[in-house]
């Protein structure tokens, strides 16, 4: 563990607390693209199926508040909060996305086994998960303070991952090319919503 | 060698 990862994950959890705080407070999800959190749902679950191999105590609690808060804010935008989401504005595709991470897992993986093909499944699908969030953006012109301040701690959690690859590639020998290009992309997407925003 | 297979990050 080093500085840039620790402070990338804490800056994910707090991603994670702003979105939950913005919807138990305003008591609404408008704003919020219910595909987004789907996509991070799947992402969680898919990539956390080893969740029984121990790593460290850190890492299991972490997996498991992902995966539980993926889950509620599900059930938040889906039953209790229904009535505050807005389908018409949350109309990306994500069977393209979906079907594109699939495929692109089946062919490009580590080693050709189910956990192994969900896993790299995830980290493609985490890179372009953010796009129906950004999408509603788009069409509804401009979001909420808060909704920044959820997209910022994400960028910030995905721009120090890279800082944190680069650290461990130097002091560990650590090498993740799967990982490494897909972080890129997901990264670059993040700077180009924020260009886009800080030019506004 | 590649070392990434361990999957040790989040």
């Amino acid at each position: 563990m080093n500085f840039f990862r620790l402070t990338a994950d804490l800056m994910h959890l707090m991603s994670i607390f702003v979105l939950l705080l913005k919807i138990q407070k305003t008591r609404s999800c408008s704003g919020i693209s219910f595909k987004t959190q789907l996509l991070y749902a799947v992402v969680f679950v898919t990539r956390y199926l080893d969740l029984p191999k121990w790593i460290s105590l850190y890492n299991t609690l972490m997996k498991i508040f992902f995966i539980a808060t993926s889950i509620y804010i599900l059930y938040l935008m889906k039953v209790k909060f229904r009535a505050t989401y807005d389908p018409s504005q949350d109309t990306f595709r994500i069977e393209f996305l979906l079907g594109a991470c699939l495929l692109l897992a089946l062919v490009f993986n580590y080693s050709f086994s189910f956990i192994e093909v969900l896993w790299t499944f995830s980290i493609y699908l985490e890179a372009v998960a953010i796009l129906p969030q950004l999408f509603m953006l788009s069409r509804t012109g401009e979001a909420e303070t808060i909704t920044t301040h959820y997209l910022f701690a994400l960028g910030a959690y995905r721009g120090l991952y890279l800082l944190n690859w680069i650290w461990r590639f130097y002091t560990e020998n650590y090498a993740d090319l799967i990982v490494w290009i897909a972080g890129a992309i997901q990264t670059a997407l993040y700077s180009d919503f924020f260009y886009i925003y800080y030019k506004k | 060698h590649n070392n990434g297979h361990k999957h040790d990050e989040l």
